[in-house]
């Protein structure tokens, strides 16, 4: 059902 | 020095509750503007992101920026001690070590308070980048819990897939498989039972379902959820609360093989 993504991967640090 | 009075401990106590088993050490971050926490859980997978806005709270004073680390575990176990009417002032001073909570039963004239350890957390914020997403789903946050706690019964992942004839949950798992449609539903008599689709383009997009039952625990804190999704980025799922506060999560998407 796919390849779990990470959050960071979308979001980035600050 | 912040001090923040709820009326209810209810508030503080569901959304405490809706977080606690994702994310353990946070920051609350309040400022004159409110009270705001933003935490992934260990495997950076999901985000979890509250505001508590200063107007959820009355009243609500801040001079200056204090950062709260707290261990939910920690806080979890003092809210026990919080019956659900009581009302709820949060206290610390500028530069604390302990958070000051006090539980006020008005009509048992019953007061009770507790000294939180407070611990230095660093902590990386995200930002989280403005989206116009897709599709859209306001439905009743009761039906989205059963969504996900039925097709964790047959498979560990979830297809969400909006279309503009309504939104469909299937998954796949060893023993078969199921699924659910809603469609746009306005009983104008039961607001709170409401489906709405906003549909931009059509969308479909894998996720844990694993993450998506550990969120259904805010359900007590909102009759209505959203789901915001758009092609490969991160599902945000909304429990609104007055005057504009919320409980958002964000959980990356499974994508290809």
């Amino acid at each position: 059902t796919g390849k779990q993504q990470s959050i960071l991967g979308f979001f980035s640090k600050t | 020095m912040l001090e923040a009075r709820l009326d209810t401990a209810n508030l503080f106590k569901s959304a405490v509750d809706a977080i606690k088993d994702l994310v353990q050490d946070c920051n609350f971050d309040c400022n004159d503007s409110g009270i705001a926490l933003q935490a992934m859980d260990n495997s950076h997978v999901a985000l979890v992101s509250m505001m508590l806005k200063a107007e959820a709270f009355s009243p609500f004073r801040c001079d200056r920026n204090i950062a709260l680390g707290v261990n939910l575990t920690s806080l979890t176990k003092v809210l026990r001690a919080a019956g659900r009417d009581d009302t709820l002032t949060l206290k610390a001073e500028d530069a604390p070590d302990v958070l000051n909570l006090v539980f006020e039963a008005t009509a048992q004239d019953r007061i009770s308070e507790y000294d939180l350890k407070l611990m230095d957390i660093d902590q990386e914020h995200l930002g989280i980048p403005d989206t116009e997403y897709a599709a859209t789903i306001s439905m009743p946050s009761a039906e989205f819990k059963r969504i996900t706690t039925d097709l964790m019964a047959m498979s560990e992942s979830v297809t969400i897939e909006a279309t503009k004839d309504g939104v469909k949950f299937s998954s796949t798992g060893d023993i078969g498989n199921g699924s659910i449609t809603l469609r746009q539903h306005t009983p104008v008599d039961k607001p709170n039972e409401t489906v709405e689709i906003e549909l931009s383009e059509p969308v479909a997009l894998t996720f844990s379902l694993k993450y998506l039952t550990n969120f259904c625990k805010a359900q007590p804190l909102s009759n209505q959820v959203k789901l915001c999704l758009s092609a490969e980025v991160p599902l945000m799922v909304e429990y609104g609360l007055e005057g504009g506060s919320y409980l958002r999560f964000y959980l990356a998407p499974k994508i290809g093989d």
